[in-house]
């Protein structure tokens, strides 16, 4: 039996509305770890992978491994139903054809509940291993949200460079260019506020917007956004969780 | 002309 308590529901409902809109059916795994997701979009450009880690819950428990078959389209709606700062209960059987969501208000004696029936989701799962990356980037997310909106009114396809001392967004297109650089600082007032840059080779890629677009829907879940990036290989983009993480895999663009 | 890759290309499938 899976019972997972949030000790506010406002985490569940960022994480839903980040990934809703890049996959719509995807299989939540609930294990004694926590529960994982991996699911990609259906043009099979970006991977979303989640770690929701036990550690985040106030009570978890779930004795054996169970597979929630959700349609986040439906789950957004309902997770919608509860407030911010609700107690929010998950409570699923071993074999179960629905999961069930309690919503309890902290100021008063109200108990919401709500019940998602769930779907068998046949999806491929795909092994990633660690690598090294060319390099890595930090930064505060809503800086790299701002600038990925800022360039996608120009062009449908950012260029990242990464050298030792810069990071250059880009963006090219029929009504004009576009470009802002970002020099590595340390903010010690701020620590979320710094952007560092590790590098092992200088990068040069290029990605969809459409599917940064997606991917910066996160940006409420972290204070700052890791991006690995190397030459010709899928970007990884990572907003940190108190335990886990929410990542989204994304492949470039290139000449064959 | 840059081509839009597929993430299956670079990754396997368990």
């Amino acid at each position: 039996m899976l019972e997972g308590k949030f000790e506010e529901a406002s985490l569940l409902k960022k994480v839903v509305e980040s990934i809703k809109d890049s996959v719509q059916l995807c299989n939540f795994v609930c294990s004694e770890h926590g529960i994982t997701v991996q699911a990609v979009d259906d043009s099979r450009v970006l991977l979303v992978s989640l770690l929701i880690g036990n550690e985040v819950f106030s009570d978890y428990r779930c004795d054996r491994n169970i597979t929630l078959g959700v349609d986040l389209k439906s789950f957004a709606k309902i997770i919608r139903c509860g407030g911010n700062d609700d107690y929010l209960t998950l409570i699923a059987e071993d074999s179960p054809d629905s999961v069930t969501l309690v919503f309890e208000d902290k100021n008063s004696d109200r108990i919401s509940e709500y019940s998602l029936k769930l779907m068998e989701i046949d999806n491929e799962f795909l092994k990633i291993d660690d690598m090294d990356y060319d390099s890595v980037i930090k930064m505060p997310s809503i800086d790299f949200q701002k600038i990925c909106r800022d360039l996608s009114t120009l062009s449908e396809s950012l260029q990242i460079l990464i050298t030792k001392d810069s990071i250059k967004f880009m963006a090219e297109g029929e009504t004009g260019n576009g470009s802002v650089i970002l020099k590595p600082r340390t903010d010690i007032d701020k620590p979320e506020q710094s952007i560092t840059v590790k590098l092992n080779n200088a990068v040069n890629s290029t990605f969809g917007l459409k599917y940064i677009a997606d991917i910066v829907k996160g940006t409420s879940l972290s204070n700052q956004i890791v991006i690995k990036i190397s030459n010709r290989t899928p970007a990884l983009f990572e907003y940190k969780l108190q335990s886990g993480y929410l990542r989204f895999y994304l492949a470039p663009k290139f000449e064959d | 002309t840059k081509k839009q890759q597929n993430i299956f290309s670079f990754f396997s499938k368990l």
